[in-house]
């Protein structure tokens, strides 16, 4: 989900 | 992953190493703020929660246990070896930085993209991360003068978030849903708390003498 997204950032 | 994250991580890596440097080398921490330090050690306790419970890459896991283990062991060394705690500025580093986790964690209360915990930790440590810098920054206007290392940590520092802002406008245009609003202010408040110090930074620093 989208929010997924996000984490993959530092 | 794009240039403008990877950018931003290596900037972020180098200015814990930078900081690392001078404290485990000349074993000075001369116009650091240990509140500072104190406050990104949370920031990145409460971000990177998730580190046993999502993989994302090896790259990612190793980043997060470098930030983990760097900011913890600032903090160690400020607070606890000798050599290094001599030279902390306790008078000058007065900052009343308690008094910006209570706030933040309020906005993480009410402003947030899912209510559970992880993701209201997650949104808290954006929030402190903008402001976090605040004890540094007054700090170095008290301490008038400082060394280059402090004032490279700094800049590197305040640069990364910059370069992540870079990375947001890119993923914005070339990922379809990739918008996040609280991401995305936090970190352009955070690159803003910083406009004056570039703005001195680039002045001095790039004149060849120290940051005053």
């Amino acid at each position: 989900s989208k929010n997924d997204v996000t984490k993959d950032e530092l | 992953m794009n240039i403008f994250r990877l950018a931003g991580d290596m900037t972020h890596l180098a200015s814990v190493l930078v900081l690392l440097l001078k404290i485990h080398t000349i074993k000075s921490c001369a116009g650091v703020s240990l509140r500072t330090q104190e406050l990104y050690a949370i920031v990145f306790a409460t971000r990177y929660l998730d580190i046993f419970t999502s993989f994302v890459s090896v790259y990612n896991t190793f980043m997060k246990l470098v930030f983990l283990g760097s900011s913890f062991s600032i903090v160690w060394y400020m607070r606890y070896h000798k050599a290094v705690h001599r030279t902390y500025d306790r008078e000058q580093d007065t900052f009343r930085h308690w008094f910006l986790v209570l706030p933040c964690l309020v906005l993480a209360l009410l402003i947030h993209e899912k209510f559970t915990f992880l993701e209201v930790l997650w949104t808290f440590s954006l929030y402190l991360e903008a402001v976090a810098i605040l004890p540094q920054l007054v700090l170095l206007q008290r301490t008038r003068n400082i060394d280059n290392l402090t004032g490279q940590y700094i800049f590197l520092l305040g640069g990364y978030r910059g370069l992540y802002i870079l990375n947001w406008i890119y993923r914005y245009f070339t990922e379809p849903h990739f918008v996040h609003w609280i991401t995305w202010i936090a970190g352009l408040v955070q690159t803003l708390l910083y406009a004056d110090f570039f703005y001195y930074y680039f002045l001095r620093f790039i004149g060849g003498r120290g940051v005053e």
